[in-house]
């Protein structure tokens, strides 16, 4: 027997991807490839805390549904956070 | 509010704006309008004074533009980012681009271009974001009616901490300048309260605090960044768990949301839940889990209605001290939670126990929001 990969649902990779885009975007989150995975990693969730911490949403730094919803929603395109 | 690092400003008070293109949204004239009304909102509480001249290169160049647009800041398309503006400095400062991609109106369809270049022009003249929701410079899109739109608080001391007051305007800051609600606040007083499976909402002006059981902080919101169909200042709610649905009033209207969806075919007469004529707005509203009773508040009395028959119950209404003895005269929310009942009455909330009939507890209005 052999593990076959179990595919993470689509749409959760697809919505990490925009969570990485938006924080790239706007909160300075550094480039998301690279070699260092856990500094990526941490990195990513400390850029969600603080978007999370600006729109006063529970600080988790894991993309919950709230976070997700407060990313899609229209805005302006200028950073949160001073580039 | 925030400024940007070095609080960067425009080193004089006479500024030019040039709109390059025109968006085929909207009549040009409305542009030319929603603009000039946009830049207004500014020099108003500044000593600012912005032109617009329609040759050559202005301080700040207006664009309508899609996708990647030679600035390293691409537009994504319908959604998503709307527009950007650069900080005040040479060149590229202050110049405002708004995505084409977008439908811009001089209504609440689409996205309305005042709003959004009120908003960006905030950049170009060097503030950054704020995280108070009902600042202009907020990071979310969210509908105000233009005409009665005004700075808040937290925008005027933004700006005026760039450039100063509008030596022309007598008081400043600009008193009426409506202020976010503090959930912190000890005197704060409420419109309307109501459980959303298994969630808390509680309504304040233009403003709701969504509490969650399994979040320890309360989030707040404006009431048009969820629903723009909704008004503002809503005087009462309910959550019916027979239908999943919650009810909001306002005047003698009422709608009503299944979730977070605004439902179909609403807004409807509050006559349909058979209030005596006369009566054109309620105060409160609970609904009691043991009986499947609505009880709602008028003045100094309340009514039962019973949602299965649709109709107000015999023998009211009665007297509000008679019914729950101890809450005072009036209540401006209700809710009950957890088979308790709370009655909000300006600052002070009173929990109260159904079955026992009293007072329970004397609380602060502001107890849910976690200060």
């Amino acid at each position: 027997a052999y593990a076959v990969p179990i595919l993470r649902d689509n749409t959760e990779e697809e919505n990490t991807e925009f969570a990485q885009e938006y924080l790239q975007k706007l909160y300075n989150l550094t480039s998301s490839s690279g070699p260092n995975f856990r500094r990526r990693s941490n990195e990513l969730t400390e850029k969600l805390k603080e978007m999370q911490k600006f729109f006063g949403l529970q600080v988790t730094g894991t993309l919950d549904s709230n976070t997700l919803e407060v990313m899609k929603k229209s805005r302006c395109g200028v950073p949160d956070v001073a580039h | 509010y925030s400024t940007f690092p070095g609080a960067l400003k425009w080193n004089k008070n006479s500024l030019t704006y040039r709109i390059e293109n025109y968006t085929p949204d909207m009549p040009q004239a409305d542009v030319d309008k929603a603009i000039e009304k946009a830049f207004a909102v500014w020099t108003k509480v500044t000593p600012l004074k912005i032109t617009q001249i329609y040759s050559g290169t202005a301080d700040i160049m207006i664009l309508f533009v899609t996708g990647d647009h030679g600035d390293n800041s691409p537009f994504d398309g319908p959604g998503g980012f709307l527009a950007h503006a650069f900080a005040p400095s040479d060149g590229i400062g202050g110049d405002t681009h708004f995505d084409e991609d977008e439908t811009f109106t001089s209504g609440s369809a689409g996205y309305n271009l005042f709003l959004v270049a009120a908003h960006e022009f905030g950049h170009a003249l060097g503030l950054g974001h704020s995280n108070d929701p009902g600042a202009l410079m907020y990071p979310i899109y969210s509908y105000v009616n233009p005409g009665t739109f005004s700075l808040s608080q937290d925008d005027i001391q933004g700006i005026e901490s760039l450039y100063g007051s509008n030596p022309n305007v007598p008081n400043n800051p600009v008193p009426d300048a409506p202020k976010t609600p503090n959930a912190c606040d000890p005197n704060l007083s409420l419109n309307a309260v109501t459980t959303l499976r298994g969630e808390m909402m509680l309504f304040k002006d233009r403003f709701f605090w969504r509490k969650s059981p399994f979040m320890a902080n309360v989030e707040q919101y404006t009431i048009k960044s969820f629903w723009p169909e909704l008004p503002d200042d809503i005087d009462a709610a309910y959550e019916s768990r027979e239908r999943d649905l919650v009810y909001l009033f306002k005047g003698n209207q009422v709608w009503a949301l299944f979730g977070y969806d605004i439902q179909q075919g609403y807004p409807q007469s509050m006559q349909k839940f058979g209030l005596p004529a006369g009566i054109n707005k309620i105060d409160a509203a609970l609904y009691n889990e043991n009986t499947g009773k609505v009880l709602i508040f008028v003045g100094n009395k309340y009514y039962s209605y019973d949602e299965a028959r649709r109709r107000i119950d015999k023998g009211y209404p009665k007297s509000i001290e008679s019914g729950f003895p101890g809450i005072g005269g009036k209540v401006d929310a209700a809710v009950e939670d957890n088979g308790l009942m709370y009655f909000f009455s300006g600052s002070r909330m009173f929990e109260y126990n159904m079955m026992s009939k009293r007072v329970i507890r004397v609380l602060a209005t502001n107890y849910f929001l976690g200060c």
